[in-house]
C-alpha cells in the first residue's frame, strides 16, 4: 500500500539520498539515507528503505537514476511549493 | 545494456 508524505521544505537541504532507477537491479529508486536536520528528517515520515513511486504526481516509474534524481532535485528547488509530496511504498509488501 | 551495479548509482540531496 502506497503512501502520500509531504515533505514541507524548513531546512536548506532535502536530506535525502537514493539508490536504484531504471535499468538497475533495484528498478524503483530507494531511500538509502536520511540525515538528520534537513528537511525530510524533520517531517518524520521517510524512512530508509523505503521506495518512492511518485515526487508531486510525477511517477518515476521506467526512469533512470539520474533522471529520478533530476525530478527531486527540482521539486527540492522550485519555489512554486514550499512542500515535495512523495508517493512511497514499503517494499516486499 | 546490462543492467548497472546499482551501489554506483546514489545521489544525495
Amino acid at each position: 500500500t502506497a503512501t502520500l508524505v509531504r515533505v514541507v521544505k524548513n531546512a536548506n537541504t532535502l536530506g535525502i539520498a537514493i539508490e536504484g532507477g531504471a535499468n538497475t537491479r533495484q528498478p524503483m529508486p530507494r531511500i538509502v539515507t536520511i540525515q538528520k536536520g534537513g528537511s525530510a528528517h524533520n517531517c518524520e515520515q521517510l524512512k530508509v528503505g523505503l521506495v518512492i513511486l511518485e515526487v508531486n504526481g510525477i511517477s518515476l516509474r521506467g526512469r533512470e537514476h539520474k533522471e529520478a534524481a533530476r525530478i527531486i532535485a527540482e521539486a527540492f528547488k522550485s519555489k512554486e511549493k514550499d512542500y515535495i509530496d512523495f508517493l512511497v511504498v514499503e517494499p516486499g509488501l | 545494456s546490462p543492467p548497472k551495479d546499482y551501489e554506483d548509482e546514489v545521489t544525495f540531496f
